[in-house]
């Protein structure tokens, strides 16, 4: 763990006498090794590290009796402050329905997400339903389906159709007339730097106006995070983050370093494969975890 | 990416930092940039396009496996098994070399072992008629063990030469899912009377350092026979498996490149170097 890796750095530099400000480096050292580890995006490392190198300094750490204790806390905190404070908060139309659209790279959990966010809503007191606009994947619009009936959310599909920007036009439409308030739509995977895909999201986003455009994004992602996050980000204007399958045992650097390139806030985590696995995100906790 | 000339202490900083962005991990990165200043100063490279040359043959040698061809058992069916965690691309990837196989004239059954997921069945049910390959299924719900076991008798009876099993994602902590994975491997020794030709971890090439642990467990777990790294179409450069193979030494056996039936390249350690320091 970084605390251990610290002391063993503060317990080495005591033996060569009165620690220097130079000393501060090889704290640094450990903690940029640490954040890698972590999956932490080098350049938010390095970032990070300028950042904590600034505190250590200012505040005449080395000075302290226990300085890897300090920079320790000095670090917590500037990690939780990184990862965002604001509660999970929607962003609620004034006239429904709220319309949520879901994007991400291919496998990271969006038709399941989907269905979690569903539950979520329920437990809110609101009425959701699904769109299944993934026309492109292999049965997609059918597990969206499946999903739907095991947690009695209604789904709109159209098997037939090949325009995602229609199906969705219509979903909406079929929302208001059933008075659901808020709808959840599913989108087919694709690679950020796939043009025609990207476009046919912006479509998505200028045919619906929609309330919120969530990327859900896996905590196993390494350092392509800032890479994804920014393009979704600059094409579609993302209003929050939901970073899927923490029940693993990755640390989740990915988290802090699409955090952090967005700035947009992390709502939501996956913390399993069924329906009610979802959470919402307590940076504080998170922190922790990328600290090991 | 290396715009200078000469080499000194910058180049290797920017080297370093290249491996770092292609989630080479950091022990890992150290050893090889070691053995780069070695050959650096045995050979007198004066030149940063020569380093980078040397770079990549560093990398390409430490990935090249003689063991990266797909195994093909002596009696038939050979049984090829997958296995990840979730999302990696196990369907899709099955579907991408049941087309291979079938390509070079072989017969293929699809073991639809994933019982657990929401349209698991259908999804890889569409996959088997576009590719022609037959499909050997149960209910949802049902015991994966079983239609593994139900797909070997089927391909001995009718001699089919081949039989890809799909299993369901599953996270490598969870202990009940990694022993139904043993499980579908006992059942699947059982029924071919050795164990399965080919144990493949499935890897989305996204994955940061967490790709070795995954390897780790279900080698650990199950043993594994190859690793197929996926989604290498995207951005992701996959430096990841110089830790898995450093450390397991498992062999890859193919790259995904896309999400077609045909988007499959066996392993080139040359190109996945090359690839790597793009
Ligand atoms: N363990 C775990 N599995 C998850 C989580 N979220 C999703 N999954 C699983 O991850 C796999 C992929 O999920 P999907 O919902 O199909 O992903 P997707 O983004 O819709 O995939 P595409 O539509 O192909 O791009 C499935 O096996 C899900 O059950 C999570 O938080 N934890
Ligand atoms: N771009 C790209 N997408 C891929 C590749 N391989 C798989 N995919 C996509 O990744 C998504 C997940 O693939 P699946 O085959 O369902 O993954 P899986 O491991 O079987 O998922 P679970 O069974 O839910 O654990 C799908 O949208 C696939 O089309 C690849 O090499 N490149
Ligand atoms: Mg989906
Ligand atoms: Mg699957």
């Amino acid at each position: 763990s970084l605390a251990s890796a610290l002391s063993g750095v503060f317990g080495r530099l005591r033996k060569r006498g009165r620690l220097s400000e130079s000393d501060v480096d090889e704290f640094l050292r450990e903690i940029r090794i640490a954040l890698l580890e972590a999956d932490v995006n080098l350049a938010v490392a390095k970032q990070f590290i300028a950042r904590i190198r600034e505190r250590a300094v200012g505040e005449h750490v080395i000075e302290s009796l226990t300085p890897d204790q300090t920079v320790l806390t000095i670090i917590h905190s500037e990690l939780t402050q990184l990862l965002g404070s604001e509660p999970v908060r929607f962003n609620w139309s004034p006239s429904p329905p709220t319309v949520i659209v879901l994007c991400g790279l291919q496998g990271s959990g969006k038709t399941t997400t989907a269905a979690k966010l569903a539950v979520w809503l329920k437990k809110q007191g609101k009425s959701p339903m699904l769109a299944a606009c993934d026309l492109q994947r292999p049965a997609a619009i059918t597990q969206l389906k499946v999903l739907g009936d095991s947690i009695e959310t209604p789904v709109f599909a159209d098997f037939d159709s090949k325009d995602p920007v229609s199906v969705a036009r219509r979903a909406k439409q079929e929302c208001s007339r059933l008075f659901r308030d808020v709808l959840i739509l599913d989108t087919a995977g694709r690679l950020q730097i796939d043009e025609p895909l990207m476009q046919e999201l912006a479509a998505i986003k200028t045919e619906l106006r929609p309330d919120e455009v969530l990327l859900v994004a896996d905590s196993t992602t390494g350092q392509e995070s800032t890479q994804i996050a920014e393009r979704f980000d600059e094409r579609l204007s993302l209003t929050g983050l939901i970073f899927s399958k923490t029940d693993g045992d990755t640390r989740g650097g990915a988290v802090l370093s699409m955090r952090a390139v967005t700035g947009k806030p992390v709502r939501f985590v996956g913390i399993g494969e069924q329906t009610d696995a979802l959470e919402p995100f307590i940076p504080d906790r998170f922190a922790q975890r990328i600290l090991g | 990416m290396l715009g200078r000339g000469i080499v000194d202490e910058q180049l290797f900083d920017d080297l370093e930092d290249a491996l770092t962005s292609a989630d080479v991990p950091v022990r890992v990165v150290d050893s090889i940039l070691e053995s780069l200043r070695e050959r650096v100063r045995a050979d007198r490279l004066r030149d940063a396009e020569d380093v980078r040359r040397a770079l990549k043959e560093e990398i390409a040698e430490r990935l090249r496996d003689a063991r990266s061809q797909l195994r093909r058992a002596e009696t038939a069916p050979t049984v090829l098994l997958f296995f990840g965690v979730n999302g990696a691309g196990k369907t899709t990837t099955i579907a991408k070399v049941a087309q291979m196989l079938m390509e070079r004239g072989e017969r293929v059954i699809l073991a639809a072992a994933d019982t657990f997921r929401a349209a698991a069945i259908d999804q890889l049910e569409i996959w088997a008629s576009r590719v022609g390959a037959e499909i050997v299924r149960a209910q949802p719900g049902g015991d994966p063990a079983a239609v593994v076991f139900d797909a070997i008798t089927a391909a001995k009876a009718r001699g089919i030469g081949y039989v890809l099993a799909d299993t369901a994602g599953r996270q490598h902590t969870k202990t009940s899912l990694m022993s139904e994975l043993e499980k579908i491997g006992r059942v699947t020794e059982k029924a071919l009377g050795r164990k399965a030709d080919e144990l493949l971890l499935v890897l989305d090439g996204n994955t940061g350092q967490n790709a070795i642990r995954q390897a780790e467990e279900f080698a650990r777990v199950m043993g594994v026979t190859g690793v197929v790294v996926t989604k290498l179409d995207g951005t992701p450069r996959g430096g990841a498996v110089l830790g898995i193979k450093q450390s397991l030494g498992i062999p890859i056996k193919f790259i995904g490149i896309g999400e077609k039936p045909s988007d499959l390249k066996p392993f080139d350690a040359d190109e996945f170097a090359e690839a790597l320091m793009e």
